[in-house]
């Protein structure tokens, strides 16, 4: 089984002032490419929705490469490590 | 931060500054990505702090040894993001581990870089007698908001921060109402993305700046090489590292009665006249000596026990050091003289074992000595802290270097600020604290040099946009130190800084709280860098959450209003305009004064431009030719607008390429 690891699907600008409408979008995003809302809140690492919107999620490669094809997805990148300068 | 602010002129005892126009930047927030905050520092005191400013939408989240009576009107915020750290770092025991899960700081990094922005006044504090003076930050009323994205992972005794936490982070600080965010964190070199939007950084960068928050960072440790930047998206103010006017000279005494100025943080003892030796064969030995630093520990222990060794090493960073005297001390030496480069990242060794750094020219002269005489001594006093001239400024080894990889007609850095030897606040835990303070190098300090001043042009003008702070603090820089002297640029010769070393210069903010003229940006020019880049209509929309179309041809990269002018591959002729607005007296006049590039044409029109009430913006055009017959590498020049008063200077960075897309080795 692929094994999986944070990705960032970065969506751009908002498009809803409720940060509730915009994480339940994530979600249904998610689920939607999952297959159920259980593995869609499992997977869910994080729903940014104030400045911006994206999220953080689980995903193996292939899962990644899909919902990169989803309309209103900009990127979608695997999480990476800073480093303190 | 002892001398950085009577270095940069913004002294509390000045009668009259910027520091005290603006209450020391009272009503600005400034956040910081980092590893936490030691709450009880006393830099993050708030006597005499007023109220929370009113627009503060955050809070201060509890966790381990840390509540949120933990805040105060100081320290107005504190929050904490480890989902994605814990998500890959499946290893990490939360209830082992050293750091705190909380906001607390472990490391004392981030404790170090906000107090250096916005710490408040802490008279009388020394590094063990060095460095001594005020601790406090650049906007000393500043408040500060915390959060934590840096974890400590004791398996790999280092610290991560995962860029979906740091993402958060910044989708948080956004919310909560933050002026300026500053980020001492950088990619690993070799950069991942090969263009700015698929950095994380840079990512909620975009949205912040878009919002008016001014997103500072620091420019990366990877320095004296070339297209070693990170953090170099246009929309980012990036900052290299320089040092200041003071030094430790620590003073070594040979036994011929030569003394030579080193320099150490060392406090111990004075160590009265010992044997000194460089670990080599005497001729006729079958064992293995050394004097290369890192390899003494292959010397046997009778060669170094009861001495001072001298070593040599082409290593910069720290850790040779370090190693040198961790060798020497294990086979019973007294103390280690290490001839390099100049690292600028003095560190004190532990146990105040005495380690003093030298250079090359002085570790043969030492050499010399020993190999001249039957019995070489030497003496080693404690450092001393020395201000003012005859120090001079550097731009440090260290610091990440231009041209930008990611997109060369970019400048990065932007600017250059005090980031070498710098006393500030830290956490208790760090096993280099004295008294909750510790010296540190890096542009991880540099970066909070700038977001203090940022905070407090912020406060003189709070409408400005982040792309007018970034015009103002580059346009009018020092390009030499505070006294009129050249800067240098530590690399693998020194050499006169450029704008590469350290974009605009020295940050001046005096001069950058009244600029005269401001390059500024908005969407629009951020549309058109996009654009530029190769971005898609349909990325650009919704990137910017509107319908984008680029213009066809797509715009050149070189008309980006930056408060600089680079052409990486200039051939035959090259157009570009740039636009100023106005933010000094209504009815101004400028006059155009250019020092071009050696063999490089700059012709600007119109060459005055005038303002009054109804014409607050203007554009001017410059077209650049070269003379030269063959690919060169980049020569630097100056584009001017003045009125006698300000000096509205940019960098002009021009390298020809009559052969394009060429590398040659030649």
């Amino acid at each position: 089984a692929e094994t999986s690891k944070v990705h960032i699907v970065y969506l751009g600008e908002k498009q809803h002032e409720d940060p509730e409408f915009v994480t339940e979008s994530h979600h249904q995003m998610l689920s939607s490419l999952l297959g159920s809302k259980e593995d869609a809140h499992d997977s869910m690492v994080y729903s940014y929705r104030q400045g911006f919107s994206g999220f953080a999620a689980k995903l193996t490669e292939s899962q990644a490469k899909n919902i990169a094809d989803l309309p209103g997805v900009v990127h979608v990148i695997p999480d990476s490590l800073y480093e303190l300068a | 931060t002892t001398r950085t602010w009577d270095y940069l002129g913004l002294s509390a005892s000045n009668p009259k500054n910027l520091l005290d126009d603006v209450n020391m930047g009272d009503q600005v927030i400034i956040g910081f990505i980092d590893t936490g905050v030691w709450p009880e520092s006393e830099s993050f005191n708030d006597n005499g702090v007023g109220p929370i400013p009113s627009q503060w939408r955050g809070g201060c989240e509890s966790g381990e040894n840390f509540i949120s009576t933990n805040c105060n009107r100081k320290l107005i915020g504190a929050k904490y993001f480890m989902n994605g750290f814990l998500a890959e770092s499946q290893g990490f025991n939360s209830t082992d581990s050293r750091d705190y899960i909380s906001a607390r700081d472990y490391l004392g990094h981030g404790t170090h870089v906000a107090s250096i922005a916005g710490g408040s006044f802490v008279p009388n504090i020394s590094y063990k007698g060095l460095a001594g003076g005020t601790v406090r930050g650049g906007a000393p009323r500043a408040r500060i908001a915390i959060y934590k994205a840096c974890w400590y992972m004791d398996q790999l005794q280092d610290i991560t921060c995962s860029s979906s936490d740091i993402l958060k982070a910044m989708d948080e600080a956004i919310h909560d109402g933050v002026h300026v965010l500053s980020l001492s964190l950088g990619a690993q070199v070799p950069l991942y993305p090969e263009t700015d939007l698929r950095d994380r950084i840079s990512i909620g960068a975009f949205h912040a700046v878009a919002k008016g928050i001014v997103v500072v960072c620091a420019g990366g440790n990877a320095g004296p090489a070339a297209q070693t930047v990170v953090n170099t998206a246009p929309w980012i103010l990036t900052v290299a590292a320089t040092t200041l006017d003071r030094s430790f000279p620590t003073p070594v005494t040979l036994g011929n009665n030569k003394t030579i100025l080193g320099q150490a943080l060392y406090t111990g003892p004075e160590l009265g006249f010992t044997s000194l030796v460089y670990p080599e064969d005497p001729g006729n030995s079958i064992e293995t000596f050394s004097g290369v630093c890192e390899r003494l520990n292959l010397n046997p222990n009778r060669t170094m026990a009861g001495k001072v060794v001298l070593c040599f090493t082409t290593e910069t960073l720290h850790a040779a050091v370090s190693r040198a005297a961790s060798s020497v001390k294990a086979a019973g030496g007294l103390g280690v003289i290490i001839a390099r480069n100049p690292g600028y990242n003095l560190t004190p060794c532990r146990d105040d074992f005495p380690c003093v750094a030298i250079d090359y020219e002085l570790g043969t002269d030492i050499l010399l000595y020993i190999r001249s005489t039957r019995s070489p001594v030497v003496k080693i006093q404690p450092s001393r802290t020395l201000l003012g001239q005859p120090i001079g400024t550097k731009v440090a080894t260290f610091s990440s270097r231009g041209p930008n990889s990611i997109a060369p007609a970019i400048l990065k850095p932007d600017i250059g600020a005090p980031g070498v030897s710098i006393l500030a606040a830290t956490s208790p835990d760090s096993n280099q604290s004295s008294g909750g303070f510790d010296i540190l190098a890096g542009t991880s300090m540099a970066a909070p040099v700038i977001s203090g001043v940022v905070a407090l042009l912020k406060a003189l003008h709070p409408t400005w946009s982040p792309a007018a702070f970034r015009s103002a603090i580059v346009t009018t820089a020092w390009r030499t130190d505070p006294f009129g002297e050249q800067i240098f640029a530590e690399g693998s010769s020194r050499k006169v800084a450029d704008p590469f070393d350290y974009g605009g210069g020295l940050v001046n903010p005096e001069k950058a709280a009244e600029p005269g003229l401001v390059y500024d940006m908005g969407p629009q020019d951020y549309i058109l860098y996009l654009c530029s880049a190769g971005y898609n209509d349909s990325s650009i929309s919704q990137l910017v959450g509107n319908v984008t179309v680029c213009s066809n041809p797509k715009p050149s990269i070189l008309d980006v209003n930056l408060p600089s002018i680079t052409i990486p591959n200039l051939k035959d002729e090259v157009n570009l305009t740039r636009t100023v607005s106005n933010v000094g007296p209504v009815d101004s006049v400028y006059k155009v004064m250019v020092e071009p590039p050696l063999g490089v044409q700059v012709v600007v029109t119109p060459e005055s431009l005038v303002f009054n009430s109804t014409t607050k913006r203007v554009s001017y055009m410059v077209r650049v030719t070269t003379t030269h017959k063959i690919n060169t590498g980049f020569y630097f020049g100056s584009l001017i607008w003045t009125d006698s008063v300000h000096n509205v200077t940019i960098a002009v960075s021009v390298r020809t390429q009559i052969l394009q897309n060429y590398y040659d080795e030649n």
